[in-house]
């Protein structure tokens, strides 16, 4: 909760804050999280690797890919991470109790499509939208 | 338990699936695919001219093939004669959500009917699901070249819908569409079913019972081989096949799971 201060300690929240973010990664340091940062790894399905090529014609597979790591201090620009993302993390620091750490997830998906016969070998064109990640964030 | 090995080079971990996951994983796939089970499809058909067109129009969606990984498929295909996607194709396939080819289901002494020179397909599309809009519907049918004609001699094919199949009485026929096709021509000719179509999605019982008519051009009734016609007994990348396009017409969500 912000309070009014009077003019001339207009500095103050600031320098409150980046004290609360230095002490938040000492602690971060201390307690040993990770620091593998919140972002995107390789996930391949193969279609091959399941034998399911006598009915699915392409693709051979797809990179799906999956989010994973810390959503912790520092939430740097490189995880994407929402406003909301970086405060909730200050409140995890002033309460890990009540109120989690963000999640590191998608922020982008795309399609893709696949091409597969039926058990009457009719054959399917069929597009999957918001399947592969594109970018990882923390939210 | 199970074997866990790191590449090195790609720095991707690579872990073998224990049956149990395996198997769990095959359900979640099947289910995002919309599937009840792994489909089991007629192992001599992947050559057909309808797997063939399909994948034309896969690889005229797939943008970015490092998404999508190459088949076996494209690299194992034959030279064949290709059903060319057109660029109506195209436009429609941007708008589909699904697109779907079928298989004549008549075998050869229904197609040629005895008493008639016509040709009669038979194609089931009550496999759409439900909810989907029809958006467009093609019958494509081949032809060759056939020697022995003028260059400038011309054909009438016409396609129409059975209306009717009493016993012992001559059936009504609708015309779908009709074009006109040179001796010398050579290539897919394609039909629009797509009003039609819609109107068999809603009454199954009608089943696409279509009926393919040669006429030469003085009119007279001719056997499409004349004209070098290809039915479902001639070359397997030549068969004739209907491809339906289609779209949702509401957003489905999959059950939470």
């Amino acid at each position: 909760s912000a309070h009014k201060g009077r003019q001339g300690n207009r500095s103050k929240p600031q320098r409150t804050s980046q004290d609360a973010m230095k002490a938040a990664e000492a602690a971060a340091d201390s307690l040993g999280f990770s620091k593998e940062g919140c972002k995107k790894h390789e996930l391949y399905v193969s279609f091959r690797d399941l034998g399911w090529q006598d009915w699915i014609i392409a693709p051979e597979g797809y990179a799906a890919y999956y989010c994973e790591g810390e959503c912790a201090f520092p939430l740097n620009s490189y995880m994407n991470a929402t406003n909301h993302a970086i405060v909730q993390t200050l409140v995890h620091f002033i309460n890990p109790e009540t109120v989690p750490k963000p999640c590191c997830a998608p922020t982008q998906l795309h399609g893709i499509s696949v091409l597969y016969f039926d058990d009457s070998s009719n054959v399917i064109l069929k597009k999957y939208r918001n399947m592969v990640v594109r970018a990882c964030g923390c939210h | 338990n199970s074997s866990v090995d790191v590449d090195a080079r790609s720095g991707f971990l690579h872990r073998r699936l224990r049956s149990q996951e395996r198997r769990e994983m095959q359900r979640e796939i099947l289910s995002i695919l919309g599937l009840p089970h792994r489909p089991r499809p007629h192992a001599r058909i992947k050559h057909n001219a309808a797997p063939v067109f399909m994948l034309d129009l896969y690889n005229t969606i797939s943008t970015a093939p490092e998404l999508h990984g190459y088949s076996y498929y494209e690299t194992a295909l034959p030279a064949q004669v290709q059903p060319a996607v057109t660029s109506r194709d195209s436009r429609f396939l941007n708008d589909a959500d699904t697109v779907m080819s079928f298989v004549n289901l008549n075998d050869e002494d229904e197609e040629v009917l005895s008493h008639s020179r016509a040709w009669q397909f038979r194609f089931d599309i009550s496999s759409i699901p439900e909810g989907e809009v029809i958006t467009a519907a093609e019958l494509r049918i081949y032809k060759d070249f056939v020697e022995g004609h003028s260059d400038k001699e011309t054909f009438i094919v016409s396609v129409f819908h059975v209306l009717e199949e009493p016993l012992n009485r001559e059936k009504k026929l609708l015309l779908l569409d009709q074009r006109d096709a040179w001796a010398s021509e050579e290539g897919w000719l394609v039909f629009d079913l797509t009003s039609t179509s819609s109107a068999w999605l809603v009454r199954s019982e009608q089943n696409l019972q279509l009926r393919l008519v040669l006429e030469d051009s003085r009119g007279q009734e001719r056997n499409p081989h004349l004209a070098g016609l290809v039915t479902s007994s001639g070359p397997k990348d030549k068969q004739p096949f209907v491809v339906v396009f289609f779209k949702a017409s509401e957003v489905r969500y999959r059950n939470a799971r």
